[in-house]
């Protein structure tokens, strides 16, 4: 999956990869203040492409509010909500709303899936269809945070970790590998690293083709940007 | 440019306005005192109402000119341009009311660049005064930094102001105000020194908002009519005209999209709203989500008990469920249509329905297209339909089309602290219906090609405009009339028009006006082909999109059918470079909102950071 940390204020984004086995689940929100934890489980491709290349991409996520006792799970398939004991199943084929005291659904059929938790987070989770019977790929999530600033100073995770800004400064480009992507020194978090002049794609508005956000992207896993390393992340169960 | 080894020596905003029509230049000029070669940007907020005429650079004394061309034409142009890897679109949406034009170019060492850009919209009458709005934004102490304002209004100027958002008491007194009779001269020029944030920083306080605000006196009942080169153009709001009694529907949407503040600021605007209704207006509510509410199932006279009834019904609205905008409204002409029959409302009073709605369809009738046709079908031309569109989600193309087939407007409603006080705007520009089915009558054999001349409603603080091509230049017999209906009974002027010597009204001036009246006539027609191509015919749609585009062309305005070509100079590093300035539509202008202010980038396609953080996790 590609994760991406775009600061308005600096005026720039931030990006890196995470490579793993498929079936990873991995914690990308966590924040015991608020009662709020988001893990997400990767899948593969159907098989391994030609090119030898071994995508992963996030096919499941967790979310669980457990201030307002709210369970919510999300696979390519359907949206399964927990509240107090009860349980409701949304289908990605219908667009539909769900309003609680708390929680907002929102459904886009086919598309995306709104959530206001009230008082707390709001985020996008964007449904990538993709063809039946392509031979490799098969559909996928994306996970967009859409506000987060209600989140305690100490929230954590993969995105989490950002949600409060990070610093960072950029110096020294210089000509890459790949002429349109040059490198940089960039100082952040009290460490030198080589970062690359690049784009990842937001699927918000355009579903189909994204929108390319220009970003530094960070190598090996995130390394040196995200707090540890990314198997620090890893969790056993996908609440 | 941040760069301070490139010094923005000159900047200055020429605006010339002659009977509404502004023309307005901005021309910057910039040196590169290093010894490299430096980017420069140049970066201006302009009118969404404008439509950007000429653009110009002049490097190292020689001139690069925009073209207007054929919206497809420059977009195969743009595309190679594109697929080579280099940037182009020029324009981007900024803010409620202005759109972005910036353009960079690589300064040779020791070089001079001078950027012109011009613009040109028919300045419309809103609660009473026309607004010039220009921004200005230098980011660092201008050498000469000029706003100049030149205003030529026949009918004379009833009133003048003119401030800036970013004009401090020091800076008050060098706004420089003449207004004569017809005429009005504003400058504000602040030296360097002026200009600092305070003594010896480099910092500037000119960051902000330019505004001239005015009004024409309108004594004549037929309004004003002027004719000059073989156009002419009718300025018609008469003054002192009673108010038309109105039967309003106001149709809300309570989905769960509305929830929070949405909710809460349009249950305060309501509040407000309803305190306005005159005791002579009827009125009723329609609440929906998935289901549809009303307060009551009539319409009800604006009484005080009644009023305040409704007030009552308004702080109960709650937030929940889908979106029915088709019941909802199918709803709201229902009442209207037996109100009519009951014949309940006064014979002469104005029907309209407000809807205000921040979503998509998602209930009932969800295809927009039916729904707009239902609308059309069910209202029938007997009352006009008003929509708000809250926030950034919500279709707007949608609510505009089908206003604009019910022969009322759209308007957006920005999210923001501001947006009850937006909602409350709005209403008051349509609270007020002087006249209704206002038809304006100029002698067949003698003009032609005549803009929109039917007008439903027009109301108080608004002006409606025509504008012609006269066949004949003989004018003995230029008859005006205007035919509508009053509170009481039907108003009816007539007059004769005579072509005004604008070197006698303004005899000092050269003669800076010949095209004005043409080009006004020009704007304003193709405004309204544009507003034709979304709701007309599938026949009158293709004959509105070849006009405006043949007219676009001929009087080189970048509207959404044209785009500017600009060829940049080509340097060592880079081969010569085509950028296309275009018209946004809403839609375009609705995504880029979205996604937030323009943000320069080093590398690859141009990306607008969104306004707040954005932290996401997806696959490519």
């Amino acid at each position: 999956p590609h994760f991406m940390i775009e600061l308005p204020e600096q005026e720039d984004a931030l990006c890196f990869n995470i490579d793993d086995r498929p079936g990873t689940i991995f914690n990308l929100v966590r924040d015991q203040l608020a009662g709020i934890l988001v893990n997400g489980q990767t899948i593969g491709d159907k098989k391994v492409a030609p090119d030898g290349k071994v995508n992963t991409y996030f096919g499941r996520f967790g979310i669980v509010h457990q201030g307002l006792g709210v369970r919510l799970e999300v696979t390519t398939h359907d949206i399964t909500v927990s509240q107090d004991g009860k349980q409701a199943k949304l289908l990605w084929s219908d667009t539909a709303s769900l309003k609680g005291a708390n929680l907002d659904l929102q459904v886009t059929k086919d598309r995306s899936l709104t959530v206001t938790l009230r008082d707390s987070v709001r985020f996008v989770v964007i449904l990538h269809k993709v063809w039946k019977q392509h031979p490799y790929h098969q559909d996928y999530l994306g996970f967009y945070t859409l506000d987060s600033h209600l989140l305690s100073p100490s929230v954590h995770g993969l995105l989490g970790q950002f949600y409060h800004g990070v610093q960072f400064e950029v110096r020294d480009m210089r000509p890459g590998e790949d002429p349109e992507k040059p490198d940089a020194t960039m100082l952040v978090k009290g460490q030198e690293l080589t970062v690359t002049r690049g784009w990842q794609r937001d699927f918000r508005w355009d579903v189909k083709n994204g929108e390319n956000v220009p970003c530094w992207f960070i190598h090996s896993n995130g390394n040196g940007l995200i707090d540890g390393n990314h198997t620090d992340y890893i969790m056993s169960g996908l609440f | 440019t941040d760069n301070m080894e490139v010094e923005v020596y000159s900047v200055k905003v020429a605006c010339k306005v002659a009977s509404r029509f502004a023309h307005t230049v901005i021309t910057s000029s910039a040196l590169n005192k290093a010894n490299s070669s430096q980017e420069v940007f140049f970066e201006v907020d302009l009118p969404k109402t404008a439509f950007i005429t000429n653009f110009s650079m002049e490097i190292q004394g020689q001139t690069y000119t925009g073209e207007v061309k054929e919206k497809e034409k420059a977009k195969k142009q743009y595309e190679k341009a594109v697929s080579t890897g280099q940037t182009a679109g020029l324009v981007k949406a900024s803010g409620r009311k202005m759109e972005k034009f910036s353009v960079s170019v690589n300064i040779a060492a020791n070089s001079n660049v001078t950027f012109i850009l011009t613009y040109e919209e028919l300045l419309q009458r809103k609660l009473g005064q026309y607004e010039i709005m220009t921004r200005v934004k230098p980011k660092q102490l201008v050498q000469h930094f000029e706003i100049v304002a030149d205003i030529y209004e026949p009918q004379g100027i009833a009133f003048l102001d003119a401030y800036g958002t970013f004009i401090s008491n020091e800076l008050l007194p060098l706004v420089e105000k003449t207004v004569t009779d017809k005429k009005a001269h504003i400058s504000f020029c602040p030296t360097m020194d002026q200009q600092r944030k305070c003594p010896g920083c480099d910092g500037t306080l000119i960051d902000g908002d330019f505004l001239i605000k005015y009004d024409v006196n309108r004594a004549e009942a037929l309004g004003d009519i002027q004719i000059v080169n073989g156009y002419f153009v009718h300025f018609f709001a008469p003054p002192d005209l009673p108010r038309v009694p109105k039967n309003v529907v106001f149709v809300i949407d309570r989905s769960g999209s509305m929830s929070g503040n949405k909710m809460h600021q349009t249950r305060e605007a309501m509040l407000t709203i309803l305190n306005d209704l005159h005791e002579d207006d009827y009125f009723g509510i329609v609440t929906f989500d998935h289901v549809i509410s009303t307060w009551k199932e009539s319409l009800t006279k604006a009484t005080t008990e009644n009023v305040s009834e409704a007030k009552g019904f308004v702080q109960t609205i709650q937030d929940n469920g889908y979106t029915d905008i088709n019941g909802a409204l199918m709803k709201a002409v229902d009442i209207m249509m037996k109100d009519k029959q009951a014949k309940k409302s006064t014979e002469r009073s104005v029907s309209m329905i407000i809807l205000l709605t921040d979503g998509m369809p998602n209930s009932g009738v969800s295809s927009t297209p039916q729904i707009q046709k239902n609308v059309r079908d069910a209202m029938g031309g007997n009352m006009s339909l008003f929509c708000l569109g809250f926030g950034n989600d919500v279709d707007y193309s949608f609510l505009d089309v089908m206003s604009r087939q019910n022969q009322g407007l759209a308007r957006r409603i920005y999210e923001g602290s501001d947006a009850t006080v937006q909602l409350q705007g709005f209403y008051k520009e349509v609270a007020s219906p002087l006249l209704s089915e206002v038809d304006l009558h100029y002698p067949d054999n003698l003009v032609n090609s005549l803009t929109t001349s039917h007008y439903k409603q027009l109301f108080n603080g608004s002006e409606i405009v025509v504008a012609g091509r006269l066949t004949d230049n003989s004018l003995d017999n230029f008859l005006v009339e205007v035919f509508a209906k009053g509170p009481e009974e039907d108003f009816i002027v007539k007059g004769q028009a005579s072509a005004q010597e604008w070197d006698i009204l303004y005899p000092e001036q050269e003669y800076i006006f010949g095209d004005f009246t043409e080009r006004l006539w020009a704007y304003l027609t193709i405004q309204q082909l544009l507003s034709m191509k979304e709701t007309g015919t599938a026949e009158e749609k293709g004959n509105a999109t070849a006009q405006a585009l043949e007219m676009s062309l001929q009087y080189s305005f970048v509207t959404p059918l044209t785009s500017m070509v600009v060829t940049k100079p080509e340097t060592d590093e880079e081969q010569e470079e085509p950028l296309i300035a275009d018209k946004l539509t809403e839609d375009e202008r609705q995504k880029a909102q979205r996604l937030g202010p323009v943000v320069p980038q080093m590398v690859g396609n141009s990306y607008m950071m969104p306004s707040s953080p954005t932290y996401f996790v997806d696959g490519d």
